[in-house]
């Protein structure tokens, strides 16, 4: 159990270095183990610096920096051990267009290997995703399901829609 | 394995009966504030077994079932179905479409199936167990939450590692 | 002391009301002081719901919802004694497009009486503004200031500013 | 009263002096991830008063000052000063122009001046007691905010209505 915890957290470890740099273009990250605790009891602590910044404690970074990483530490985990899908609620919400759409990019290359559901109000975002589903409450308190295709997703945010007026 | 669809049914603000149909790749779910998007978030962690009411952005757990609106009275039972095509085998149960289901009463009691029938929630969990989508898992990001996923203790990082082991 | 409180309190419930009404178009919302504890101990809760539902909790609200409910308290709480400036940090980032119009529109009718400092990500919020100022990164980890008019200001969050790369 | 200009020089990522300049009405603050736009409003707050690190997202106080980048070294003190036009006597102070300003040294002295006569911090306090915008105020809302704001325990939310009161 050991061997098995200390080898997943090893092959995290790597992939979240190369994915932190790949959707940050530089920078350096990377997990840590509580020293001087038993393995098996030892706490996770995330550190990373995006390119040329010198600090590497999470909470000096940005919201947009902060998000990114999660997504970084999320498909690090992912590449490890894949699982079958994958539900984002909302975590383009801090970001800006530049890095929305690094976002949907890392999104498309793992697309291949799982199902992605991702909830958003984004237009780049939506314009990226293979189907849309619209979830709207034609009746106040009711929620109700349409199909939708972009040029209408984009419409469902606007004044006017369904939803909390 | 992937995931083929999920239906709702008296659950939060689905008061009419739902079916998501899954696609594989990217699916964006859109739509106004407040109409449900999270729900269907909800919707999944509650079916894989989630056991916080608090986790469902309730107090109790009877808050997941419709509470009526100014036009409709409140329902008195929530039922959340999610069905996998499993041709591929991953999961440990010798079906190639599996359903889990959940339902809970006003009466507050509750029952788990898997396809359709009766099981407790520990197979539920034994059945997910190690796809990472059991609620322990790393596939479910919820709104607002990349903050906690970075900012948690480690301790509470480090479940996440192990569902990864 | 007491009554001054009292007062004080009582007119940011009437305001906080009345403005709950005037951006969601309907619903009701209250504020209340602790039952059975000295006025000037008594913690305050908020309980607000949106039109056409019955629930007046906020945690089952959405983070759209909770979004514009905060704009409302703080409106609130300005109308009553107001600030000479205020200072607001991507809270419009939760909000669907319909609500992030009606949030400029409050921001407008009070923007007589205080200077408001928004900053957004949104290129609805910016369209509003009197004026705009972009803060980059021309050397990595140092900020620079820019001034921008708006067609430059959308271009700020596009892919290639200088920025989290 | 109202808001004339800020001044940074040396606090956190504005390592070459930077002014804002504010007119009347809605200023937008935008540009991309990780550029400094929250950090203005740290300046907002560390100037009038915050006494804890962790308000301002860092670990000590020291924290505030210019860390150095790949190409530059770390500077020896930060100082933010804030300038209002006090031509209307709402701050209780003879003066139609006030400079409020904060210097902390790695030394970890620190430094409050009005303009630019040394004080102390309640003498800071004392002149925006009252006006919403001290740190206790209502007028700044911090990113990702908007549920402290809403779901602090009722007593913290209490503070924001003495402040009004
Ligand atoms: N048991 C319930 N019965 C009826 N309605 C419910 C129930 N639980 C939650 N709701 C309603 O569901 C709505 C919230 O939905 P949800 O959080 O999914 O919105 P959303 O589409 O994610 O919005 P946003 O874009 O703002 O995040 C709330 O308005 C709440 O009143
Ligand atoms: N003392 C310091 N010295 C140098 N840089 C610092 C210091 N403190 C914070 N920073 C840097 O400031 C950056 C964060 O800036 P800030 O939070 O203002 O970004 P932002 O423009 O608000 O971005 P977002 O749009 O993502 O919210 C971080 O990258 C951090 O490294
Ligand atoms: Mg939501
Ligand atoms: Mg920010």
């Amino acid at each position: 159990c050991r061997v098995m915890f200390v080898e997943t957290f090893e092959l995290v470890r790597k992939h979240f270095a190369e994915l932190f740099v790949m959707i940050f273009g530089g920078g350096s990250a990377d997990l840590q183990l509580e020293e001087g605790v038993d393995v098996l009891e030892a706490g996770v602590t995330v550190l990373a610096s995006p390119p040329g910044k010198r600090i590497n404690s999470l909470q000096l970074m940005s919201g947009g920096e902060k998000a990114l990483t999660a997504v970084a530490v999320l498909f690090a985990l992912f590449k490890t051990r894949p699982s079958p899908f994958c539900l984002l609620d909302e975590v383009d919400a801090p970001l800006d267009e530049a890095n929305n759409k690094r976002f949907v990019r890392i999104l498309q290359e793992f697309s291949d290997q799982a199902q992605f559901l991702v909830i958003t109000h984004s237009k780049v975002t939506m314009a990226e995703a293979e189907s849309l589903y619209g979830v709207t409450m034609e009746e106040e308190g009711v929620s109700t399901q349409i199909a939708v295709r972009l040029e209408e997703a984009e419409k469902l945010t606007e004044p006017g829609a369904q939803g909390a007026r | 394995m992937h995931l083929k669809k999920l239906a709702c049914a008296g659950f939060k603000s689905f008061a009419d009966p739902l079916e998501f149909v899954f696609d594989t790749g990217m699916t964006a779910i859109v739509g106004p504030n407040g109409c449900g998007k999270s729900n269907v978030v909800d919707a999944f962690r509650w079916v894989l077994g989630e056991r916080s009411a608090k986790g469902l952005r309730g107090k109790e757990m009877l808050d997941v079932i419709f509470k009526g609106t100014s036009k409709r009275q409140p329902l008195s039972r929530a039922e959340v179905t999610l069905t996998f095509d499993n041709s591929d085998g991953t999961l440990p149960i010798d079906f190639t479409e599996v359903e889990v289901t959940r339902r809970l009463y006003r009466s507050g009691e509750s029952e788990y199936l898997i396809n359709r029938k009766k099981c407790r929630l520990k197979d539920v969990l034994a059945l997910v167990a190690g796809t990472g989508i059991g609620t322990e898992g790393y596939s479910i990001l919820e709104q607002g939450s990349v903050d906690v996923f970075l900012h948690s203790n480690p301790a509470e990082r480090r479940a996440v590692f192990e569902e990864a082991a």
